[in-house]
């Protein structure tokens, strides 16, 4: 379970960073 | 989080710049954002925090969205560095002419805060480091002065 977690917070974390590049994109 | 701990105060300028310059407050919530993301991504309080946040920014850029300064970078990047160094002018003036006080010694800090909020649009000058050191050593040798009730040199 511990590596479901880490992937978990793995994928939170690039949808985070997708979001940010987003953001930035438009500027 | 008190991970995110180096953060609070440029957040706290956000909440400070909601309704007197929004612009201000996207910028230092951007810097909290970035900066945030480097300092701890990964556990579930900093995440939950990081992705508030984002939420936050998302719906103020769309808020902003007919703002030069939200939507080219170039015009950002002047409109944050000219309200800096209007912090820091009026902070500087008050110092030189003696009239140390609560105000001043915030403009000086928000100034430093602000000149962070900067690397954002890419690496910060020579100048605007130099700045930034001296604004932020005044504002704590100022507060240090009068508290201790000793007159500011």
């Amino acid at each position: 379970t511990g590596s479901v977690g880490a992937s978990v917070a793995s994928a939170e974390q690039d949808e985070l960073s997708q979001r940010l590049a987003r953001l930035r994109d438009q500027m | 989080p008190a991970q995110l701990k180096a953060v609070q105060h440029h957040l706290r300028t956000a909440q400070e710049h909601e309704k007197r310059d929004p612009v201000v407050a996207y910028y230092c919530r951007l810097y909290a954002m970035q900066t945030g993301m480097k300092l701890d991504s990964k556990t579930p309080e900093c995440r939950k925090f990081l992705v508030k946040l984002m939420d936050q920014l998302e719906s103020m850029k769309t808020e902003l969205s007919d703002d030069d300064s939200i939507t080219q970078e170039v015009v950002g990047n002047a409109h944050i560095e000219n309200y800096a160094l209007k912090m820091f002018l009026y902070a500087d003036n008050e110092d030189r002419a003696g009239r140390f006080h609560k105000n001043m010694i915030k403009s000086f800090y928000t100034a430093s805060l602000l000149l962070d909020v900067l690397s954002v649009f890419g690496e910060l000058s020579e100048e605007n480091i130099q700045h930034r050191k001296y604004a932020r050593w005044k504002a704590a040798y100022i507060h240090n002065c009068l508290k201790s009730g000793e007159t500011p040199e």
